[in-house]
């Protein structure tokens, strides 16, 4: 078990990096096992750097290059053991129009092993979706579920 | 192994029976603010088997049944089934059901008959989804991944390994 | 002091229900006093109902029903005593259009006894603005500001 | 009072002499992700006597002194002013400013003139601004306020009265 998850550690990690260059346009990120401990109880930290800007804390990062460093990881262990769907809710509301242009490609090429469920408000990524459900309360207060095309669903 | 359909009744907002249809490659949920669209992942993190009422937005288990509106009344029950695709080739069904009286009676099903959430567990491990931290997201939460401690960070990896 | 808190806690109370109904097209919220508590200690609860719904914790409000709301009871203190100036970063960020509308509808109200600074990736909200301000980093990592037209901004 | 003019040189990413105009009514700032917005309002905070790092986003106060980029070194002090107009009809200026430096020597002044800490804590109080939970709202603390705990709530209300 000491041998499995160092393999996978080691796989992430350099999946990490990849995707998170591919996500800022550049830049270095990666994981690191907590010096002190042993392997099969050592904390992992995370040091995420955007093309052409110092080493900060990840305090330190925006909201924008938060959500995007974490997506790069949830991706990085998707390339290495895919999960069969999984739900993302409103994850891009703090992405400027780059960022979710790039957050789409990348969910596009990823499509293909994982089922995504996006809830979203925002009209890019609803572009990106085959399927298009709008939930609305005409009722109030009482659900209700229809399917929608995209014309309507941007009128929302 | 894929999504292919959800039902629900009486789940939060969800008053009435109701059901979605999931495809492969990207769905998509959009409404105004408050229209149900959050309830429909604290229904899909329930019917996989979610213990916590508080990670669900509510006090106590019976929080997630349809307590009534201005016109109608509540229920007094909720009820949940998943359909999954499972198998090399996506031909064999697989339906997670559950259900919850407000009296606090729960029940869990699979293939319609009826099972503990020991058995549910144990078909979801099957199947390879993971923990939910793995696989939903939740509203608010993406940034927690980075904030969360270096040990829950581990599990993380640890669950994919 | 016990009749000065008394006294703006009823007014902000009253506002607090009345800027709820503008910003949600109807419904009910207001604050109470915890009872077994001396006025001077007591600390407050808070209940929020939106219109044809029935009253929930605040917990099961949804995000944007979680923001308009806090965005209430903000305003409904600026009412009683309003700030000068009031910095808001990406508060318009879990709102939908119709929410965008009125929160934007109320800040104009309000600019007129409060100066607002407004950080938004929202065209709606840029648009509500009389002076923007575009921040680059055209030389990577460092921040420049730019005085922007509203055409420009909405290409970012 | 309003404001009418921030100045900071090297706070965070503001390496070069940068300036804000302000006006009446409502300013907007844009730009995209990681650009330095955020960093504004942290600006505003820290030359009004912002004494936690950690709510900058730092660990040591230190942090907000421009850190260098590729091309650039790190610079040694960071130095902001925010210009008021006070007074019925705004015609009294008032500049609050702060400078610290990487070994930690930190300095206030009031219209040019070096101060303590107090005098900037007495002049805000005058002006009736209130705390910062009452006039900063930083980036997705929108819902904190609903979170916070009931005796936190009280204080916004106390600050009020
Ligand atoms: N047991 C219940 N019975 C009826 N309604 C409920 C119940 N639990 C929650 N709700 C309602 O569900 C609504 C929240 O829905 P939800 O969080 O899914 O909204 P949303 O579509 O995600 O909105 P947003 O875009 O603002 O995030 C609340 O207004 C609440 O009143
Ligand atoms: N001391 C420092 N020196 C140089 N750069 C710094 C310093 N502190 C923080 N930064 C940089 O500032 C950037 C964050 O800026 P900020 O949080 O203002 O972005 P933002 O415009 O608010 O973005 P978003 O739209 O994503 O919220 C980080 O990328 C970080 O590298
Ligand atoms: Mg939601
Ligand atoms: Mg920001």
């Amino acid at each position: 078990s000491r041998e499995l998850f160092k393999d996978a550690f080691e796989r992430i990690n350099s999946n990490f990096g990849e995707v998170f260059r591919v996500l800022f346009g550049g830049g270095h990120a990666e994981m690191k096992l907590m010096e002190d401990e042993d392997v099969l109880e050592a904390g992992i930290e995370i040091s995420a750097q955007p093309p052409g800007k110092k080493l900060h804390m990840l305090l330190a990062l925006s909201g924008g290059e938060k959500a995007l460093t974490a997506i790069a990881l949830l991706f990085a262990i998707f390339q290495y053991k895919p999960s069969p769907f999984c739900l993302m809710d409103e994850v891009d509301a703090p992405l400027d129009e780059t960022n979710t242009d790039r957050f789409i490609k990348l969910l596009e090429a990823y499509s293909v092993r994982t089922q995504f469920i996006l809830i979203t408000h925002n009209v890019k990524t609803m572009q990106a979706a085959s399927t298009l459900y709008g939930i609305t309360m005409q009722e109030r207060g009482v659900s209700k579920v229809v399917s929608v095309k995209l014309a309507e669903a941007v009128a929302v | 192994l894929s999504l292919n359909r959800l039902e629900l009744v009486g789940f939060k907002s969800f008053c009435d029976k109701t059901e979605l249809i999931f495809s492969p490659g990207i769905t998509g949920i959009v409404g105004p603010n408050g229209c149900g669209k959050s309830n429909v992942s604290d229904c899909i993190a329930w019917v996989l088997g979610e213990q916590s009422a508080k990670s669900l937005r509510g006090e106590k288990m019976e929080d997630i049944i349809f307590s009534g509106t201005e016109k109608r009344g509540p229920l007094g029950m909720a009820q949940v089934a998943l359909t999954l695709k499972t198998g090399l080739t996506d031909q064999k069904e697989l339906v997670v059901g559950r259900r919850l009286f407000r009296d606090g009676e729960s029940q869990y099903f699979l293939n319609g008959s009826p099972c503990r959430l020991r058995d549910i567990q144990d078909v979801i491990f099957d199947t390879g989804m993971g923990t939910k931290s793995y696989f939903l997201i939740e509203q608010g939460r993406i940034g927690q991944i980075l904030q969360a401690k270096p040990t829950d960070r581990r599990l993380l990896i640890e669950e994919a390994a």
